[in-house]
């Protein structure tokens, strides 16, 4: 794992909750945004699991600490899309709290409705760059879900204990975690 | 009836958008080497944080320092070290990603020397 340059994280006392909102004015059509919702709740849970952090979500874009939209191209932010695959989201660090999809995608919920060979799972990006919201950057191990890359039809929505150290590194554990219930949940995949 | 060519495959046709899409035609591309088209790979490079030149200078030599980049790139995500462009490389280059640097820009040798 690695963090960005400085180790920036939410400094607020732990635990503590951190709100979520999605832009009204950035969203797309293709996905309802119920399942959006019901996506990033499942995201945001998977994080707050190991960590002493809560998400909620909340009615006031304006006013959330974590903003999260669907935009096109060049969104002013420095950091323009580029279209169908490439480039499929970014997140800013800590306490920035900006995490932004790119809208072109065939952005997927579930592959058995989605048969496009060019879709991306979203629950995959939204884990990816709720990383980045809360303080890691890139890593090296290509099993965990802050490698880099992601296959179209891919899904990486189990997070690795290179992704849960390096978070909890800033965060500090969630006490009802179990790194041993995770240990043997990872063998038995492994066995599958 | 004469035996077709042995071709490479690689498993990303369908994987990339427009621009990353050309990178295949790069593969065992080599240092000293001047092919039209790698300075989108030194921009996919300098985008992502392995490489540090002006825009100006972003030209299609296979440069030193391009190397040195690739270098860092494989070692950064876990491929065989070799500082060419082979087909892992070039294949994972094409998969989507995310748009957040992978890395800090490595510092500019000529600032250094001044």
């Amino acid at each position: 794992y690695k963090y960005f340059k400085g180790k920036p994280r939410w400094s607020r006392a732990m635990p503590t909750t951190l709100t979520y909102a999605f832009s009204p004015n950035n969203i797309i059509s293709s996905v309802n945004l119920s399942d959006i919702k019901v996506i990033f709740r499942r995201a945001f849970s998977r994080w707050s699991s190991v960590i002493p952090v809560n998400f909620t979500e909340a009615e006031d874009y304006g006013f959330s600490d974590i903003k999260i939209g669907f935009y096109n191209g060049d969104h002013d932010d420095g950091e323009p899309f580029d279209g169908v695959l490439g480039v499929l989201a970014h997140g800013f660090s800590p306490e920035s709290g900006r995490l932004h999809l790119d809208a072109a995608e065939t952005w997927a919920v579930d592959f058995e409705r989605e048969k496009s060979a060019v879709a991306i799972d979203l629950e995959s990006v939204a884990i990816h760059e709720i990383g980045h919201v809360l303080g890691l950057a890139h890593s090296s191990v290509k099993e965990s879900v802050m490698y880099p890359s992601l296959k179209p039809r891919e899904k990486k929505t189990d997070l690795k204990v290179d992704d849960i150290e390096g978070i909890q590194q800033l965060y500090g554990s969630n006490p009802n975690f179990n790194i041993e219930a995770l240990a043997q949940s990872d063998t038995s995949s492994n066995r599958g | 009836r004469t035996t077709p060519p042995a071709t490479t495959m690689i498993s990303t046709v369908n994987h990339h958008n427009s621009t990353w899409s050309t990178f295949g035609k790069f593969i065992d591309t080599s240092k000293g080497s001047h092919v039209s088209g790698i300075s989108d790979l030194k921009n996919y490079m300098q985008r992502f944080g392995y490489l540090q030149v002006s825009e100006t200078s972003i030209n299609d030599e296979f440069n030193e320092e391009f190397e040195v980049a690739i270098t860092r790139y494989q070692r950064k995500l876990g491929l065989t070290v070799t500082g060419k462009l082979d087909t892992e490389t070039i294949s994972q280059m094409t998969v989507p990603r995310c748009g957040v640097r992978d890395t800090a820009p490595p510092l500019n040798t000529h600032a250094i020397q001044h």
